[in-house]
């Protein structure tokens, strides 16, 4: 007995999963419905977890990482720290079926999507600019750096790297509903 | 971070993700949702399955593949789920994250760790419009 189609997305993106819906009712094809789907919430910058102008590293940028997976052919496409492309998954869908690779990253990544057609343009939004100037004010905080000098969780860097003098506890505190993978 | 499942009439799926990653992060750094078995997952044969959470650590376990692993052995979507996120917490305690599958069948479910609670969205012919469902996390 199925329960399919059915289109299903983690946490409550519910535009996102509209436009996968009504993709997969009109075309059956759950590869563009995933694709269409998420392209959505990239558009939206869904949580601002997602897409353009959230997430700024500790050099003020967004990069974006992508993957799309096709359950018949188990073919693949990916795409990491992906500089300057708005449309992450649909250029991990390019990377998929114009190339015989599955994972592109950086500036690289970058360059083969301005070469299948996508545009490069700044990812960042005055969203992601504050919550960096706000980072940056209030010490670099919260910081992911381990064993460096001066002590991370009091100082921006630059760091040198000291040794270490205990096992770390390396779970991330700053991993929590506004910033996840 | 989102990760979505489709299956589509003939019962064929497919599963993406798409993500900023984490605030703040060293320059270079990427998370598990590009990487093809811990972001998420497909078997065509088996199910699908796709995580969020602290990519740090769900790309240390590969939970997506073991879902859809544990799917094939027999366990439901929500019982597969709940399995990866265990082997998980059983190394991380602290660890914040979720798993979301879909069973060839087209049968779904979820499990998390790390919130309350946590929500999802599908939708369905069964459906009256898309619903947001979420579940109690271990």
């Amino acid at each position: 007995q199925s329960n399919y189609p059915l289109v299903i997305n983690t946490w409550p993106f519910v535009k996102a999963t509209e436009k996968a819906w009504q993709v997969l009712e009109k075309t059956d094809d759950p590869l563009t419905s995933v694709e269409q789907g998420c392209s959505v919430c990239e558009e939206l910058r869904c949580d601002g977890t997602v897409g353009w102008g959230g997430s700024p590293d500790e050099n003020g940028e967004t990069t974006l990482d992508a993957m799309i997976m096709d359950g018949p052919s188990h073919d693949a496409g990916a795409v990491a720290g992906l500089k300057r492309i708005k449309s992450a998954i649909s250029v991990a869908r390019a990377v998929m079926e114009h190339t015989k690779h599955t994972f592109l990253v950086g500036d690289a990544a970058t360059q083969f999507a301005v070469e299948m057609g996508f545009k490069e343009q700044s990812l960042s939004h005055i969203d992601s600019v504050d919550r960096y100037l706000k980072w940056l004010n209030n010490s670099c905080q919260p910081n992911f750096r381990l064993w460096v000098s001066p002590d991370p969780s009091l100082n921006c860097g630059p760091y040198q790297p000291v040794q270490p003098a205990t096992n770390s506890d390396k779970t991330n505190a700053n991993i929590n509903q506004q910033s996840h993978d | 971070t989102i990760g979505m499942i489709a299956i589509n009439s003939d019962g064929d799926m497919a599963v993406g993700t798409s993500t900023n990653g984490a605030a703040h992060k060293i320059a270079g750094r990427v998370g598990d949702s590009p990487l093809i078995g811990s972001g998420a997952y497909v078997d065509n044969e088996v199910g699908a399955a796709c995580g969020t959470g602290d990519g740090d650590v769900l790309m240390k376990f590969l939970p997506s593949y073991q879902t859809v692993e544990s799917m094939r052995g027999g366990k439901s979507p929500s019982e597969a789920s709940e399995d990866a996120l265990r082997r998980i917490v059983n190394k991380y305690p602290k660890f914040m994250g979720a798993i979301v599958a879909v069973s060839k069948n087209g049968d779904y479910g979820a499990a998390c760790h790390g919130l309350d609670e946590f929500k999802f969205s599908y939708g369905s012919r069964k459906t009256n419009g898309i619903n947001v469902e979420s579940v109690k996390c271990i």
